[in-house]
C-alpha cells in the first residue's frame, strides 16, 4: 500500500481541515451528490501536480480554494498533503516515508514541499514521472473520463502506452 | 525509446485482450500501430462483444465502451503497476451483471494495486475493504464519517 | 399520446423486425449493457430526419443498417417507420393519424414516406419544426448529453429558446 | 423575433428557478442574457444548490450538473410540451434521492408530455406507467421483450 494519508484543508469544499486515513486493498468512498467525493478526487491530482485548473473543474487557479458557504466565509489559503510509504522504494528520495504538500493562497502564490522541506513545482513533479501518476497519469480517471482513453485521436493514444513504458 | 515503446506495446496489446474477455466473458478486443514509424505512428483499438462482429468502436452502446477502456485501463496497470490509482465513479453505465464482473475483477487486482474508487453502485460497495463515507450535514463543508472497517468473507480467494 | 408506434427493421441492431406499441404515461425502457435500447431513440432520431452520421455513433450513414452478427449476414436496408396521432392537430397535415418512413439502401439511396406516399427529407423535417422535435430538439437527449445543455457556450444556448419560442 | 424570444425567456427562466427548488428542495437558478441585442446575445446560467453560495457552473459535482441540465430541459418542456421526448440514461449520475426526486417530477409531468425514457435505475422502473424489456438473446440481434402493464397504485396522483 502506497498512499497512506490525504490532509486537505481549505480545498474547495473543505472548509474544515480533514484527515483520510487509507488501508491496504480496497477503499471505496460514498456519499450523496455534491458531498465532496470527486473534490478528493482533484486534491489527490492537485498535489501531483496538476497545473490546468480546467482538469479540477475551475476556470482559475484560485476556484480550489474554500469559496465559503451560507454560513461561513471564505478562506485564504488552501491546502493538501499526501503521505506516501516508500519502503519499497517506488520514488527516488532516501525516506521511508514522503509527505508531499501544496499550498495555494488567494494571493495567487504557491508553496510546495517534501517533508517539510520546501521545493519548486519541477521536483514534485520529477518524483511522480513515469510511475503512472505523472502529467497524462493513466491512474488518475476522473468522473465521466473513462471514455477518453478510447475516444481520444489514434495518434493520442500513444502517450498512454509511452507514460507506461 | 522505440524498443521500449514496441515492448510496452505488445505485452499491454496481450493483456487487453485477456482481460476483455474476462470482463466481457467472452469475444476479442486488439489494438494495433498505424502506419508510420514507431516515434510517431497511432494507435487503433478494435473491440467485439461475445456473438457480434467486429465495429467501430463509435458503434458500441454507453456500457461495452466503458468496459472495453476500463479493460484497457487494467490491461496497462498489469504491465505497470501504479503507486495507487484514483477511479470516479468509472462504473456508472454498466448493468448490473458488468457491474459485478467488474467488482470482482477490481477486488483481485487490489492485491497488487491500491485502488481508491468513489461510487454509487452496489455491486462496488459490496467488493469494498474499507468504506469512507462523505456528507455535508453543514450544506456546502463536507466531513468524513467514521470508516467501517468490513470484515470481508475470504470470497476475495473465490472470485 | 402522440406516438403510438415505432416499426424498425434493419437498423442497426434489428436484424428482425420489431415493433413498439406505445400506450399513454411513461414507458420505461430498460435491459442489459449492448442489446440495443439507445439503437431504438438513434431509430427515432433518424426517422425525424436526423442527417449527421456522427450523431447517431457511426462515421458514414451506411453504418445504420444492419451489418449481421456472428450468425446472420448483413442486409441492404433500414427502415423505421413512426405512427404518429395527430388528432390534436399537433402537425400541420390533414390527417388523424400520420406515418413517416425513413429508409436507407446500401447503394446510398434514400427514401422517405408519409402515409405510404413518397415523399422529400424537406417535407419530414418541415413537419417537425417549431415542434421540440426539429433539428436542434431539445427533447431527444441521447445517452450522456444531458450535460451538453449546460455546457455550451451562452451564445450556442440561444438556440435552445428560440426553437421553443 | 425578439420580442417571441423575450418572451419565451422571460416565461422559460421563471419555470427554470421553479423546477430546480423542486427537483434540488431548495437553493436557487436562474438565466441572463449576455451584452449585445436579443437577435445575438448568449444566455448565462447560475445554479445555487441549497445551501452553498453561487459559484461557476463548471464547480458543480456531477450528479448537481445533471439535476440542473434536467430542471432547464423540464422548464422548456413546461413553456412549450412537445410531442413526446425520448430522455436516454438522463438520471445515471444521481444518488438514490435524487433520481426519487427526478422519477417522482417525471411521473407527474408524464400528463402533459408522453415520455419514453431508456435507465437503468430502479426508482425510474417503479415510476414507469408501461416497462419494455430489450433483449439480446440471440447475439447482436435485438429482440422486444412483451410489455409488463405495471398497475401503478394511483400514487402519481398522490406524488
Ligand atoms: N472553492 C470551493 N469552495 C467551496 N465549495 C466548492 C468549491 N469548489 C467546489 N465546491 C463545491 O463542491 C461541490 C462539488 O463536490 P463534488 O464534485 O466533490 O461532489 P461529488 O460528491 O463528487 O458529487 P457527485 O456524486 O454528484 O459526483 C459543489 O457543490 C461545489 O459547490
Ligand atoms: N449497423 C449495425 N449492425 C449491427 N449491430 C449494430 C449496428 N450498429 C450498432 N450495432 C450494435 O448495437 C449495439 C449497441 O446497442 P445500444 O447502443 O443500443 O446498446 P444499449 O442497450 O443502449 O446499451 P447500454 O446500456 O450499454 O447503453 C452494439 O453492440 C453494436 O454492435
Ligand atoms: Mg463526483
Ligand atoms: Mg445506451
Amino acid at each position: 500500500m502506497c498512499l497512506k494519508r490525504v490532509d486537505i484543508q481549505g480545498f474547495k469544499s473543505f472548509g474544515d481541515r480533514i484527515k483520510l486515513e487509507l488501508h491496504s486493498g480496497l477503499s471505496v468512498v460514498v456519499g450523496p451528490n455534491g458531498s465532496g467525493k470527486s473534490n478528493i478526487s482533484d486534491a489527490i491530482s492537485w498535489c501531483l501536480g496538476e497545473q490546468r485548473a480546467s482538469s479540477l473543474r475551475g476556470s482559475r487557479m484560485e476556484d480550489v480554494i474554500f469559496a465559503g458557504s451560507d454560513k461561513r466565509k471564505a478562506v485564504g489559503m488552501a491546502e493538501v498533503t499526501l503521505t506516501l510509504d516508500n519502503t519499497a522504494k517506488l520514488f527516488s528520495l532516501p525516506y521511508g516515508e514522503i509527505a508531499v504538500t501544496r499550498r495555494l493562497y488567494r494571493s495567487g502564490e504557491s508553496e510546495y514541499l517534501i517533508n517539510k522541506v520546501p521545493c519548486r513545482l519541477k521536483d514534485i513533479q520529477a518524483l511522480f514521472m513515469d510511475t503512472g501518476l505523472g502529467r497524462g497519469a493513466y491512474s488518475l480517471i476522473g468522473q465521466g473520463k473513462v471514455d477518453e482513453i478510447l475516444s481520444s485521436r489514434p495518434e493520442e493514444r500513444r502517450h498512454i502506452i509511452e507514460e507506461a513504458a | 525509446m522505440s524498443s521500449q515503446f514496441t515492448t510496452a506495446f505488445q505485452e499491454i496489446n496481450g493483456n487487453f485482450s485477456v482481460v476483455f474477455q474476462q470482463l466481457f466473458g467472452g469475444g476479442g478486443a486488439t489494438m494495433s500501430l498505424t502506419e508510420g514509424d514507431t516515434l510517431t505512428c497511432g494507435i487503433d483499438i478494435t473491440a467485439r462483444p461475445p456473438g457480434k462482429k467486429n465495429q467501430n468502436l463509435s458503434l458500441l452502446s454507453g456500457g461495452e465502451r466503458a468496459l472495453t477502456a476500463i479493460a484497457l485501463l487494467f490491461a496497462i496497470l498489469r504491465y505497470k503497476p501504479s503507486p495507487f490509482c484514483v477511479l470516479d465513479e468509472i462504473e456508472a453505465s454498466l448493468d448490473e451483471a458488468n457491474v459485478n464482473r467488474f467488482a470482482n475483477y477490481l477486488s483481485r487486482t487490489s492485491e497488487e494495486v491500491q485502488f481508491i474508487v468513489i461510487s454509487h453502485r452496489k455491486g462496488t460497495m459490496e467488493q469494498a475493504d474499507t468504506l469512507y463515507g462523505v456528507t455535508m450535514d453543514e450544506a456546502g463543508v463536507t466531513r468524513l464519517l467514521s470508516m467501517s472497517l468490513e470484515e470481508k468473507p475470504d470470497r476475495k480467494r473465490l472470485a
